[in-house]
């Protein structure tokens, strides 16, 4: 099982429709300082259902959505699709490949896909029990993470250590 | 919960001991909670031990051993519950050229069951990786992608605005 | 105390306004005062905008657009009180090569009056050096130097065991 | 005004007499991980008195005494020369060149001296009166304090802006 697309359309940076294509190898995501990359990370975060405003680096979740550039206006919703492909079976289901879709309105609205169906996130979590694939906290390893690990303020520490419980 | 809490640690414990051998090559680690009789009170002490160096709390390591050494317990910690997928956010920005190879090799262990999205500045990770996605800002303000060739096979990529 | 904490606070941001503007060569910057009247009370809003980019909290900017805010930030602190000499140790890890070169023009603009010692890993900042000192640890724990020939002049060097 | 020697002995991993020359132009000290580099930098420190063992990454004072190695046992005392050369004369005094010394004993004692005449930390920190050579703070900016002013706990940063006034 692994990711195989990812699709990004009016998330933070990504004003215009980007698709990426993964293999089931190592990639690199590359580029200059304030380009994007660390947004692509947070859309993968975000379509798998992150709730928590301070790990995507925002105050409130409508802030995911483009706000504008010098000739752009802001957009009105952030839309991400990723696509899993079961290759190993382990999402059950008679599906080759998953595409689970997030999209978020200004006025705060928003809605999950499954397969382009609107479901509720816990349909999504349910279908992803037992895979590991859900809102995992270790999936995304970060240099926050690593200051945090290492702070001389052990309560930190200890954070992250019980979360994993 | 004293008791989840006391297995998850000693797991996480197993698996440092096996991460940080893998990202160090060499050295020896270990993970104690100290400071109380209660798990839930008690402090997590972190050892880390490179070749050569004696065992000393982390603060007196360096600033690139200290980096390694978190990164294998921040993996150790991730394989508890692994995910098919693990995305890592240049983490290896204070490794030198060695350490960055060891980083990579020791990734190499994992790619049969976990697929690796790696943000990186550095030219030796970036080598180390089946596929390379450039991110850019032609347009102020406005992310791209530029997909590039990699080991004979072409990412593709999509940009319509 | 509160009067004089608002001087130093008032000359940080006019330094802070300059040396901003020598590290991101564009773009606009500012330090507020906030959450309270009072100043000892209060606390210290950074807000930096690249160019291009719209003015958003700390937050909102990238990893290493964060640390050219916070290195231009801690330069203009130092320069309240400078010292004849300013040692710099790995800041330059988050920055993309771009970044590195405004680093290191930045940096030209004070070496007339300040000495600098930068620690490094990085090959664009090591270019931009006059001189280059080479620590290495070729017995097991015990580090020695070696010195490097550069800009045609050798810097000397003695180890004696 | 500027640091034209420094001579380590005995000071953290610097087992044998090291000397550096320092020109007033820019030098970079570079090297593996783990190698000495931010040691170097920590014997500048503290050398010119600095008190504060966790600026020092060190729990006691002593600790920065070369603890042994796999080779060697440890030393009973640390030592660090810094000569300053004083081509612009903010150092008033009739010299061309200053040289502050600093050595620590395992049993605790220790020894400042100036032009190898032993004197009290108090005379180094007159003589460096208004010339900024002082423990400045910010005369070193490494990457703990990075993360300390941008750190989302605003406290941290405060304190920051209180030691410079
Ligand atoms: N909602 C939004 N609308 C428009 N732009 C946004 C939005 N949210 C974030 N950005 C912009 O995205 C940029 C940050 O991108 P990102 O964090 O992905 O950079 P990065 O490629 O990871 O860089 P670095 O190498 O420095 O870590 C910032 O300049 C920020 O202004
Ligand atoms: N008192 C001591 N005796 C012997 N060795 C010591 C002592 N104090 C520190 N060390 C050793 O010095 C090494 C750290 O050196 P230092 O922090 O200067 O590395 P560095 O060159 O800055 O590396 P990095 O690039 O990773 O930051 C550590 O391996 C540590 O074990
Ligand atoms: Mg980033
Ligand atoms: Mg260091």
């Amino acid at each position: 099982m692994y990711i195989s697309k990812l699709e990004i359309l009016g998330f933070k940076s990504f004003a215009t429709k980007t698709v990426l294509k993964f293999g089931s190898g190592v990639t690199a995501v590359i580029g200059p300082n304030g380009c994007g990359k660390s947004n692509v990370v947070d859309a993968i975060r975000w379509v798998l259902g992150e709730q928590k405003t301070h790990l995507l680096r925002s105050e409130q979740m409508v802030d995911v959505i483009f706000s504008g550039s010098k000739n752009r206006k802001p957009l009105n919703y952030a839309e991400v699709t990723l696509t899993i492909h079961n290759d190993d079976g382990m999402l059950g289901i008679a599906y080759s490949d998953v595409q689970v879709g997030r999209r978020l309105y200004r006025d705060g609205s928003s809605e999950y896909l499954l397969n382009e169906v609107p479901v509720r996130l816990k349909d999504i979590q349910n279908l992803f029990i037992d895979t590991g694939m859900n809102t995992n906290a270790y999936s995304v390893i970060e240099q926050r993470m690593v200051e945090e690990i290492l702070n001389e303020d052990k309560s930190q520490r200890k954070m992250l250590f019980e979360e994993a419980a | 919960a004293r008791r989840q809490f006391t297995e998850v640690f000693t797991q996480i414990r197993e698996n440092y001991k096996k991460t940080y051998k893998l990202f160090f090559e060499q050295g020896e680690c270990d993970l104690r909670l100290e400071g109380s009789a209660d798990p839930l009170e008690a402090d997590v002490e972190i050892f880390s031990r490179p070749k050569g160096k004696q065992m000393k709390s982390l603060r007196a390591l360096s600033g690139g051993e200290k980096a390694l050494t978190a990164i294998s317990l921040l993996f150790a910690i991730y394989l508890v519950k692994p995910s098919p997928y693990c995305i890592l956010d240049e983490v290896d920005a204070p490794l030198d050229d060695t350490n960055v190879k060891r980083f990579t090799r020791a990734l190499e262990h994992f790619t049969a069951k976990t697929q690796f999205i790696i943000v990186t500045h550095n030219k030796l990770t970036m080598n180390a990786c089946d596929y390379l996605y450039g991110v850019t800002m032609q347009e102020e303000g406005v992310s791209s992608i530029v997909s590039v060739k990699f080991r004979g096979e072409e990412v593709e990529t999509v940009n319509q605005s």
